[in-house]
């Protein structure tokens, strides 16, 4: 075969099979509840049956139940030759990594189907979000990769698989779902403790980094020190009334969000920093006319926002750069912000300046009013939409769009400086082209000429 | 991928495995399969989902509870027809690549 062919399977045993406490509280505070979101995963067991309610929401039953736990293997027949030479597996707290940190997942889709092709696929992404140990992950992951490894750029293992597929409402959201390495590890140690295992207990502590030995306050700590100053603590939570979405804070008391978030003018809103901060309320200053393409709404807070990052702006909008986005959108408030990372797919231009972005970062609803960073921390622009075909009723959350923030500088940088809002109605009367433009309906200058 | 992602990789092709599980009584059942980290190649552990065993749990898949139940179960739970098996790779690594020197043919599927 082309790829070296796999070794010929081995027989193991059941040693045991270890879920990991943290791990399902926080899926529980999450996924289930009284989330009113239907949320659905695909799930490492038997196929889900035909009928499709039944594998919906938390009562999924056996599926969702086996989600969170893991089966730890002993190999009957290792052989000496596998054993000399292999490097030591290196396990890092997950909770030192911080959002948007970069991570590869290797692992064989459709499992055991055609190995010799599928075995050790790899996925690139970033840590998306994380509760404890249930962390989240953009790295795009099939059925079948189930229990796969996701590791750091160093090598180290960070967590498995433990869902790859994700749906919440019947849309697909594009993120994964882990269970942190080495909180799985700790519990599966302690058990093997007490099924009297004591030395292969002893062989997993001894992958357990040192401060994962301990508790976990130092790693939640750390995490803390890591993420500050980071870029992503600009995002806010914007709510308005029974609306939310995402914002971005520009300054201590300026915050830009979209107009279907924050729709009215003189209208008060709540925003809710990434960071521990308390809430602050503010007012709508300004909001785009329905009938504007810019879905941009102003709020200007009646507390400064304290301990963010504020975002320097980007000048250059670069198609294939790096960028990540950041928003609300798969669990709003219970858990902070999510980054989902990607490239600048396209800059739609109308007379030689940028009036529309679109990017490959996973986007949900929620995310609405999020900041789309480049890899630098340089504020690029806003999401206001991903797509959705009206025919199918298919969402795309890998293709989306965001308003630039040259088409929105000038005017926010006179509002900042006197407070005047009339530069920010201009955004109420754009060009046609522009119109045309975020309405979908562009047309070639010139039709394309055959040229067979 | 750049070199950048180099460690990640090798660790990844080092670690990763695919674990299946049939029955081995009459009527056999299965097989289901998942992906699976090589933990500790030594001492032979492998870590993977659990969902693939769920099927061969003595008192039926809903022993998993989401809630409050055990934190772990031990291999007893399972059917004594259980029969696992892991499969891994040699590596995308120089000397993997070696062996395929004069290789060129067409991967049968």
């Amino acid at each position: 075969s082309a790829q070296p062919a796999p070794r010929s399977p081995a027989c193991a045993r059941l040693l045991l099979l270890a879920c990991c406490p943290a791990f399902r509280a926080s899926f529980a505070r999450l996924f289930g509840g009284d989330v009113p979101e239907q949320w659905r995963f695909a799930g490492g067991g038997p196929e889900p049956p035909e009928d499709e309610a039944s594998t919906s929401g938390a009562d999924e039953g056996p599926l969702l139940a086996a989600l969170g736990w893991f089966a730890l293997l002993r190999l009957e027949d290792c052989t000496v030759k596998e054993v000399m030479g292999s490097p030591r597996l290196s396990v890092v707290p997950a909770a030192s990594l911080p959002k948007g940190a970069p991570l590869l997942t290797c692992g064989s889709p459709f499992g055991a189907f055609c190995p010799d092709i599928f075995l050790n696929s790899l996925s690139r992404g970033v840590l998306s979000n994380a509760a404890g140990p249930l962390l989240l992950t953009d790295a795009r992951c099939l059925p079948g990769t189930e229990g796969a490894g996701v590791f750091s750029t160093h090598g180290a293992l960070v967590a498995l698989v433990a869902a790859p597929l994700c749906w919440r409402a019947r849309e697909w959201v594009g993120l994964s779902l882990l269970c942190a390495a080495d909180a799985l590890l700790r519990s599966a140690a302690l058990a093997l403790r007490r099924l009297g295992l004591q030395a292969e207990a002893k062989e997993l502590a001894a992958l357990l980094p040192r401060q994962a030995r301990d508790t976990s306050a130092g790693p939640q700590r750390a995490q803390v020190l890591q993420e500050h100053g980071a870029a992503w603590l600009a995002a806010v939570l914007v709510e308005c009334g029974s609306v939310w979405g995402s914002g971005v804070a520009l300054a201590p008391r300026l915050v830009l969000t979209c107009r279907h978030v924050a729709p009215r003018e003189n209208k008060r809103v709540l925003v809710r920093p990434a960071t521990k901060s308390p809430p602050v309320w503010g007012e709508v200053v300004f909001a785009t006319q329905d009938t504007s393409p810019y879905d941009v709404a102003v709020v200007k807070l009646e507390e400064s926002l304290k301990g963010i990052p504020f975002p320097v702006l980007a000048s250059y909008f670069h198609e294939g750069e790096d960028v990540c986005v950041v928003g609300f959108g798969a669990f709003g408030q219970a858990c902070g912000p999510s980054v989902t990372s990607g490239i600048l797919s396209a800059v739609v231009e109308v007379n030689e300046a940028p009036v529309m972005l679109q990017t490959t970062c996973a986007v949900h609803g929620g995310s609405s009013g999020g900041p789309l960073f480049t890899s630098s921390g340089e504020l690029l622009g806003i999401i206001t939409s991903n797509t959705r075909d009206n025919s199918t009723g298919a969402t795309y959350p890998h293709l989306n769009f965001s308003i630039p923030m040259a088409v929105l500088q000038p005017a926010l940088s006179q509002y900042r400086c006197t407070g005047e809002l009339l530069p920010l109605r201009e955004l109420d009367r754009p060009s046609e082209q522009v119109r045309v433009v975020w309405r979908l309906q562009r047309v070639p200058a010139q039709p394309h000429q055959s040229k067979l | 991928m750049g070199r950048r992602w180099g460690p990640a990789m090798a660790a990844g092709e080092r670690a990763g495995c695919v674990v299946s599980a049939r029955g081995a009584g009459a009527e056999a059942e299965g097989p289901w399969s998942c992906s699976g980290v090589l933990l500790n190649r030594r001492a032979g552990l492998v870590l993977c989902h659990g969902g693939i065993v769920a099927p061969f749990l003595r008192a039926g898949p809903g022993a998993l509870q989401p809630g409050t139940g055990p934190s772990f179960l031990g291999p007893d739970s399972c059917r004594d027809d259980l029969r696992l098996y892991v499969q891994w790779g040699p590596g995308r690594g120089p000397r993997a690549r070696a062996e395929l020197r004069g290789a060129l043919c067409t991967p049968p599927c």
